[in-house]
């Protein structure tokens, strides 16, 4: 899964 | 997470905070913009989405909950609200702000990280959330002076912002190809629009009196 992980911010 | 984002979202949680304690301690929104409150509250449903699909952390869940409930309880103050709503002052609050929702929507269908709907609807809510402050820098620009807490509401909102550029840039260098041009584009422009804001803010606070907005 990509962990885009930009979209863990707020 | 890294202390400029934690900063960052602190700074946002306070601004909503603020601007909540004032509408409901003095039962009025005057000089509050309902155009940029209905925008954010657009701009958190279209980036929350993934609120009931994907689990983040405890910490993302409450503050998404507590960003749409303050959001939408604004909205509902200023428009619903049989004292507050009194207050409003609807023939200066006139932004139509119609006219800045659909171009970031069609941006959002030009450039986006992936077409699908959850992708566009985010890129959608970064593009509206860099210009939502516009209703109300415009209406801060007619009423020219302002209360301290709608001062303190639009500083801490600039504030978040540019406190999230510290921490993209942060991530960038901690963090292998961390790299999210959508998202770092519309921060900066989001924040360059309080620039001017910023500007007077900090010259009211040195001299000590109202916040004088130039016409």
């Amino acid at each position: 899964v990509d962990t885009d992980s930009i979209k863990d911010e707020l | 997470m890294n202390i400029f984002r934690l900063a960052g979202d602190l700074t946002h949680l306070a601004s909503v905070l603020v601007l909540l304690l004032k509408i409901h301690t003095i039962k009025s929104c005057a000089g509050i913009s309902l155009k940029t409150q209905e925008l954010y509250a657009i701009v958190f449903a279209t980036r929350y989405l993934d609120l009931f699909t994907t689990y983040i952390s405890l910490y993302n869940t409450l503050m998404k909950l507590i960003f749409l409930g303050s959001s939408f309880s604004i909205v509902w103050y200023i428009r619903k609200h049989k004292i507050v709503r009194r207050s409003y002052d609807k023939d200066q609050d006139t932004f139509r702000h119609y006219f800045i929702v659909l171009p970031c929507f069609v941006l959002a269908l030009i450039i986006h990280e992936k077409f699908t709907v959850r992708e566009v609807l985010w890129a959608f809510s970064l593009y509206l959330e860099a210009v939502a402050i516009l209703p109300q820098l415009v209406l801060l620009q007619r009423t020219r002076n302002i209360d301290n807490l709608t001062g303190q509401y639009v500083f801490l909102l600039g504030a978040y912002r540019a406190l999230y550029i510290l921490n993209w840039i942060y991530r960038y260098f901690t963090e292998p190809h961390f790299v999210h041009w959508i998202t770092w584009i519309s921060g900066l422009v989001q924040t360059l629009l309080y620039a001017d804001f910023f500007y007077y803010y900090f010259q009211s606070m040195k001299n000590n009196g109202k916040l004088q907005l130039p016409a």
